[in-house]
């Protein structure tokens, strides 16, 4: 009986964390150094005894108390089909399910790390765009890609390094029912040559799909958690 | 010399924080929360006597509950509980493999008082 209740005050509590069950994360996630940094900031103000407004991510610049880094649950493209300029093609694939009803969305990053910068040497031969799309991505057949409405949110000629797109809005216009983000990245060689025309391209565009990381960071606001002090208990 | 050694014992039983490390580890939530790895929550507990009201940190009903005890011993006496938090921040991953960061109000007892 005291096991039991032990369980049910700990589910009570799990709630108020925002979780419904016990999380058991099969491997430990690498932290994003913008998450520890912010961490450590609000660690340091607490040891030194200054208040901080919870609500206000100053590092960020945006108003919220949850930041979730979501991983990319998306996967390549590969068909015979595809471009032959085509330099990478992935579909991103974002659960936001974890953020509550009741959360306000103030902020939603996507984090293109291409590695490090290659493109030196090639010029400005490579072009990133970035479409929305408008299916559920487990729908679509890898064979022969159907994917529903694409809306290009954005070019990026010559793409190196570490790459941000602010995706508030279509975070906030999303949706799907099972509260799926899905989006096209494709890169592409500029004015339409083939790949297989030149190597180091080519290889370029293999090391790209190997060092590809991509990640979306979503901050919310939970307006019970950030009432304004005067309504505070 | 034995009024002063009651006094000092009674003292300890009055109502003031205690300290308490929450250590995740012992409550198995080590495998998901990333950092801290626990921390100082504290804890109040004491007495609060009708004649000490004032000089612990009371709040105006703490002082009528107190005075409603000494009249009538059916009231309970005032209690001792947190005044003071401050929040912390906590780094974990959920179901999903998402990394969340969330700050929470109210989780260290900084000060206590009636």
């Amino acid at each position: 009986a005291f096991g039991q209740t032990l369980q049910f005050h700990e589910h009570v509590f799990l709630r108020f964390l925002g979780l419904d069950k016990v999380p058991s994360p099969k491997k430990f996630q690498p932290v994003p150094s913008i998450l520890k940094r912010i961490f450590q900031a609000q660690e340091e103000a607490a040891s030194t005894g200054i208040s901080k407004d919870l609500c206000y991510v100053k590092e960020l610049g945006v108003r919220g108390n949850i930041l979730r880094l979501l991983p990319d649950q998306g996967s390549f493209l590969y068909s015979e089909s595809l471009s032959h300029a085509s330099c990478l093609q992935k579909l991103l694939s974002f659960n936001l399910s974890a953020i509550g009803d009741e959360e306000q969305l103030t902020m939603a990053q996507l984090g293109l790390d291409l590695g490090p910068n290659t493109y030196y040497n090639l010029g400005p031969e490579l072009e990133l765009s970035l479409s929305l799309v408008q299916t559920e991505p487990h729908v679509i057949d890898q064979a022969t890609p159907k994917m529903g409405k694409m809306f290009t949110l954005q070019s990026v000629p010559w793409p190196q390094g570490v790459l941000h797109f602010n995706l508030l809005d279509v975070a906030k216009r999303n949706n799907d029912p099972h509260k799926n983000l899905g989006l096209f990245l494709e890169i592409v060689v500029k004015g339409g040559r083939a790949l297989g025309e030149n190597f180091q391209l080519e290889a370029t565009c293999a090391r790209l799909r190997r060092s590809l990381h991509t990640s979306l960071l979503v901050v919310t606001l939970h307006p019970e958690q950030c009432r304004s002090p005067s309504r505070k208990r | 010399r034995a009024a002063v050694s009651t006094s000092k014992a009674s003292c300890k039983s009055l109502c003031h924080r205690h300290q308490l490390f929450i250590n995740f580890r012992d409550l198995g939530w080590h495998k998901w929360i990333i950092a801290p790895k626990g921390f100082m929550a504290n804890y109040c507990h004491g007495e609060c006597p009708f004649s000490l009201t004032i000089s612990l940190n009371s709040s105006n009903y703490a002082f009528m509950q107190a005075l409603m005890h000494s009249v009538d011993p059916e009231v309970p006496q005032a209690v001792c509980i947190p005044t003071k938090l401050s929040p912390i921040s906590m780094l974990y991953q959920d179901n999903d493999d998402n990394v969340i960061l969330r700050h929470y109000e109210d989780m260290i007892v900084d000060e206590c008082g009636c």
